[in-house]
């Protein structure tokens, strides 16, 4: 199955 | 003291449209180098980042690092009042818990002040490291528009793969299959209307079309559109705003478990 990423796993909080 | 004029008040008022779907509430920051934002959706999947650089402002006064937490919707619909050929210009007094629209007609003889309490958001914001794309595929943004909407008829997500061949988009559904491929085009009479790739590399990626679809809201700001493309990255969609600055939208992808 597919699986949707969250976009904090690539961009770290500042 | 906060005061930003922009002649051309129509660019906020698409700006907003742009946004207003994707983000709830945020953050406007203004500070010497300009007007910005930067918000993730409520499921943190997507997040989209504006910027309006102060030299496109006809009238560009900040005294101060600035942040006003707004209602994306309420801030729509007090902008949807101003013409599209008004003059907008924002204010807030230092300290204030308020924000000022004001929409001047072109010529000068209606003023409206519409005036909203603001928020107190803590969003978060997060580092976005300028990245080297595998692929680069800069096309007509009606015509991206055109395609997502297009697919989003058949299934709910798409797998976006650049090629030699040109960039090809494919989703699969209940009813079936589609694919669409469109190849570099440079020949064009005008140059909006080419589609130029960029390939250092092969890439295919997999996204939920519902995302797509809500950054082609911001279609209206620019004639062109560009997708980057990196295994290893989600896919940024950029609106630039001319000579002001850009708008755009982060999607991290889907993978196969």
């Amino acid at each position: 199955t597919e699986v949707q990423l969250s976009i904090k796993r690539f961009y770290r909080s500042t | 003291m906060l005061e930003l004029r922009l002649v051309q008040g129509s660019l906020l008022k698409k700006v907003l449209e742009a946004i207003k779907e994707l983000v709830t509430d945020a953050n406007f920051d203004c500070s010497a180098t300009g007007f910005s934002l930067q918000a993730m959706d409520s499921s943190h999947v997507a997040l989209v980042a504006l910027l309006l650089r102060s030299e496109g402002f006809e009238h560009y006064r900040c005294d101060r690092n600035l942040s006003m937490g707004m209602n994306l919707g309420n801030v729509s619909k007090m902008l949807r009042c101003a013409g599209s050929d008004d003059i907008i210009t924002i204010k807030a007094d230092d300290g204030s818990d308020t924000v000022t629209f004001m929409f001047e007609s072109p010529n000068q003889d209606k003023i409206a002040d519409f005036e909203m309490k603001l928020m107190d958001i803590d969003s978060e914001h997060l580092g976005i490291p300028d990245a080297e794309y595998q692929a680069i595929v800069r096309m007509p943004s009606g015509e991206f528009a055109r395609i997502c909407k297009d697919l989003s008829s058949i299934g709910d997500t798409v797998i976006i793969s650049v090629t030699k061949e040109g960039v090809k988009f494919s989703t699969a559904g209940d009813i079936g299959t589609a694919n669409i491929v469109c190849r570099q085009n440079k020949t064009v009479d005008k140059p909006e209307e080419a589609t130029v790739i960029e390939m250092q590399e092969p890439v295919s990626l997999t996204f939920a079309l519902r995302y797509l679809n809500s950054f082609t809201k911001a279609t209206p700001l620019s004639e062109t559109v560009s997708i980057s493309l990196s295994s290893d990255l989600p896919v940024v969609v950029e609106y630039k705003i001319a000579d002001m600055g850009y708008v755009r939208y982060y999607l991290a992808p889907k993978i196969e478990e």
